[in-house]
């Protein structure tokens, strides 16, 4: 038997973004563990491509619903098959006991069981991605798993559910309904984030004229995602090793990004326990020694006086020229012009009142994070966010506190679709 | 003619001449089976046709088995004739609400692009299913098939977001 559960969705049990007309129709029914096995069965392989090639695609198509829903996927071909939570094969007419017979060549290409085995039909021509002849067996197989997940085909142009197959130029991927119809069986991913910041630098264009750019970048554990603010998702194909992307810092738990911004400086640092780093963005990667001579890692209490580590973690304030400094229930701000702490430390909750009673992290934050695409400031705890008081809802609301923390909100309704995936499935 | 004693271990040199090919929609019979199986004309419960322990036969064109012992028994004509027109009503309905699926114009017709749609390349899995806890019941998936508008930031002034929208991973 397949391990499921028939679940009720309401509020409390998952976060889904639905209404609330979706909870009084029948239950929905989906895998209750949060890591599911699988295996291309040795009986299965096809004629058609590598047993490489197959296991590549499979996998990749795996990792395209675990970017979007909470849930892992890792190969097993170890334990005894019927361990196994899902298993794939290629089959022609009668194959492997199924109780539907294969057409040939054209027409049915593959189906799958709820919760159960996938199966594809090796009279079709199926190729990898980037071969344009043929039947891509990516899509097809995010598709059936798509089924073994528990969703119906989807009559909706642009949906990976549609039933027939629609040959594409380029590379699909599961777009916002796609990605809202799983969830709404799975729920949305949200776990606390290390650090969140935003990565200013500067490129010449066609032109020759230098544009100043952000990307911002979520960090959790030895991960990190590229978030795009104008697509409401992360870059596809993340999330990616910090070991890869950012070269010379500690490769996970990282506790805080902070980049020094003003007329005579340009500085960006990572802390992480009582030590920092200064980021080399022209070489893309940490300083061992910088031009100034200083070598790093450093520790923090020496490049900057009077804040010990380690931090919960930081933000720089451009407007007052602060780096404010996070730790248990305290804040203190260091001016970067003199080098100093002033008057501190003091009680988050008083520098940053909230704005609903009782509605405030009060201590150890996760994250601060100045974005660009806001204008904001967000203070982030668990998997939630409170955003502070800016100078737009001061002139909406006079009455708001300067610096006030605006009542929480789930991190996972305004950045949609921050997963992690299984260890195995990382390039 | 020499024939070849061994293959390649993955079969590659096996040429696709040996392969199956599919029968093709072109005619109502073909059509009637193709609503049937991907439940147009009747919803299909998919788990139990997993469970099942016989398969369906391959032919897809014998007829019913309970009909064909209606007919055994001898039924009256009248009554084949009843059966009949309400079987057919019944798949010109179902082949409108393919047709209709499909952004096909809604004829109840076996024209040239109902027989495409029917003879592209698809999923096996029925298209629908009887509304018990397997996938979702059509109701939502009929939510699901409607398109909606979602509220996407802008960016501001100030930095441009590098990032285009590329789906190249």
């Amino acid at each position: 038997k397949k391990r499921f559960v028939k679940i009720l969705l309401s509020p409390s049990q998952r976060e889904v973004p639905v209404g609330p007309d979706l909870f009084n129709r029948a239950p929905k029914m989906a895998f209750s563990k949060a890591k599911l096995t699988w295996r291309l069965m040795g009986e299965g392989y096809s004629n058609q491509l590598s047993v490489e090639e197959q296991k590549h695609v499979l996998r990749m198509a795996f990792r395209m619903w675990s970017e979007v829903i909470p849930l892992e996927f890792e190969e097993d071909n170890h334990s005894p098959a019927s361990m196994v939570d899902i298993k794939l094969g290629f089959g022609t007419g009668r194959h492997m006991g199924c109780t539907r017979t294969f057409d040939g060549n054209g027409q049915e290409f593959a189906h799958a069981w709820q919760f159960g085995d996938i199966h594809f039909d090796d009279d079709d021509h199926f190729t990898t991605p980037n071969n344009g002849n043929g039947i891509s067996l990516l899509k097809v197989a995010v598709h059936e798993l798509g089924h073994v997940l528990g969703l119906p085909h989807i009559y909706r142009m642009g949906s990976v559910m549609q039933p027939s197959y629609i040959p594409q130029d380029s590379m699909f991927e599961l777009d916002w309904l796609d990605r809202k119809a799983i969830q709404q069986l799975y729920g949305v991913c949200n776990s606390p984030f290390d650090t969140v910041f935003d990565w200013i630098h500067s490129e010449k264009n066609e032109y020759g004229e230098t544009i100043i750019q952000f990307n911002t970048y979520f960090f959790r554990n030895n991960l990190y995602w590229l978030y795009e603010n104008r697509n409401n998702r992360t870059r596809y194909g993340d999330p990616i090793p910090l070991s890869v992307g950012w070269q010379g810092i500690p490769s996970s738990g990282i506790d805080a990004f902070v980049h020094i911004w003003t007329w005579t400086r340009d500085a960006i640092y990572f802390f992480k326990g009582t030590q920092f780093w200064r980021y080399d963005n022209e070489n893309d990667q940490a300083y061992t020694e910088d031009a100034e001579g200083k070598k790093y890692p450093k520790l923090i209490s020496e490049g900057f006086p009077g804040v010990q580590g380690p931090i919960d973690t930081a933000f720089y304030n451009k407007r007052d020229q602060n780096i404010y400094f996070f730790k248990s229930s305290n804040v203190i701000t260091f001016n970067v012009n003199t080098n100093q702490i002033n008057g501190y430390p003091k009680r988050i909750i008083d520098v940053f009142p909230p704005v609903v009673q009782n509605d405030h992290p009060i201590e150890n934050l996760n994250a601060a994070y100045y974005s660009y695409h806001y204008q904001s400031i967000f203070f982030f705890k668990s998997n939630f966010f409170w955003k502070v008081v800016n100078d737009w809802d001061k002139k909406q609301n006079p009455l708001l506190p300067i610096n006030g923390l605006m009542p929480k909100k789930n991190i996972s309704d305004q950045w949609f679709d921050i997963c992690d995936v299984h260890y195995s499935m990382l390039n | 003619h020499c024939e070849k004693l061994f293959h390649n271990r993955d079969y590659s040199d096996i040429s696709s001449s040996s392969q199956h090919q599919a029968r093709p929609v072109r005619n109502q019979a073909a059509a009637e089976e193709y609503l049937r199986k991907y439940g147009w004309t009747d919803q299909i419960n998919w788990e139990n046709i997993q469970r099942q322990k016989t398969e369906n036969s391959a032919d897809e064109h014998r007829a019913p088995q309970d009909w064909l012992d209606r007919i055994k028994e001898g039924a009256s004509a009248s009554k084949q004739w009843q059966q009949s027109q309400a079987e057919s009503s019944a798949y010109i309905e179902a082949l409108k609400q393919f047709q209709k699926a499909n952004g096909i114009p809604v004829t109840g017709e076996l024209n040239k692009a109902t027989q495409e749609a029917m003879n592209k390349p698809r999923c096996g899995v029925p298209d629908r299913l009887v509304s018990e806890s397997t996938f979702m019941d059509n109701e939502t998936h009929d939510i699901l098939n409607q398109t909606s508008d979602f509220n996407k930031t802008t960016d501001t002034n100030g930095g441009a977001n590098m990032t285009g929208t590329s789906k190249v991973r």
